[in-house]
């Protein structure tokens, strides 16, 4: 609803960087 | 047994860029794979006077299933990631302040369970002495429970929950001013180790806090 608490925004912000970074370091699928 | 109720903000903010450098600390410095990390915060609610545990911060790593789901595609149903994707983009969106980013990959890849479960945690709160935390924080001792199946027969609706999400071990720790959660995918048993550990990287004080 857009008012998210200070500490869950935090949070929530940090965990969306770390899964970019785990997301592009993952190996890709050789088919 | 969690409960979401619209508390006061407690009375102490814990500075979470040390929280994170414990986490840290705590996580990739350890033996054992930890698959994440959550301080929850103790409070009191002023209207009813409980007292309350919330979500002062985590940590994820992630485990070796996150890799395997997205790379062998075995993970929750289309349906439900649909549905972890669609509460990621809003969550994303809310976090962003709204923008119109196009999206990516952080969106659109697949949640997995044990992300999931983290994410969830972030809208859970314990209420006088309820669910693990809260029974940890009431008796001021330790609980640790290692095994699928010991998670799956707590009463506690957070423990069955993780079994089902995968995890094999939980354990919290009552430390001043809450409780250090933290869960894995692997077996891993009781020791003082990781205990002493814990008690000493989130042994606070004043100078600490925000």
């Amino acid at each position: 609803d857009g008012d998210l608490p200070h500490a869950r925004r935090i949070s929530l912000r940090r965990f969306l960087e770390k899964r970019k970074e785990r997301l592009t370091a993952a190996v890709p699928y050789a088919s | 047994p969690t409960t979401a109720v619209a508390a006061t903000p407690p009375p102490m903010y814990f500075n979470q860029e040390t929280l994170q450098q414990r986490f840290q600390a705590l996580i990739e410095g350890a033996k054992e794979k930890w698959t994440y990390a959550i301080f929850w915060q103790s409070s009191v609610d002023e209207a009813s006077g409980a007292s309350l545990l919330g979500w002062g911060d985590g940590y994820y790593k992630g485990c070796e299933e996150d890799r395997q789901k997205r790379t062998l595609g075995n993970a929750a149903s289309a349906a439900e990631q649909e549905h972890r994707k669609r509460v990621l983009r809003e969550l994303n969106s809310l976090v962003a302040g709204g923008g119109s980013s196009s999206p990516d990959e952080v969106v659109e890849e697949e949640v997995t369970d044990t992300e999931w479960f983290f994410l969830v945690s972030m809208t859970q709160s314990f209420v006088n002495g309820a669910g693990i935390p809260g029974q940890a924080l009431f008796s001021g001792s330790p609980i640790w429970i290692a095994g699928g199946d010991r998670l799956q027969v707590s009463a506690c609706e957070r423990a069955r929950q993780a079994e089902v999400f995968g995890l094999r071990t939980m354990v919290c720790v009552p430390v001043g001013g809450g409780v250090v959660e933290l869960g894995s995918t692997d077996l891993i048993f009781q020791s003082n180790e990781i205990m002493n550990k814990i008690r000493f990287l989130f042994s606070f004080n004043a100078t600490e806090m925000e």
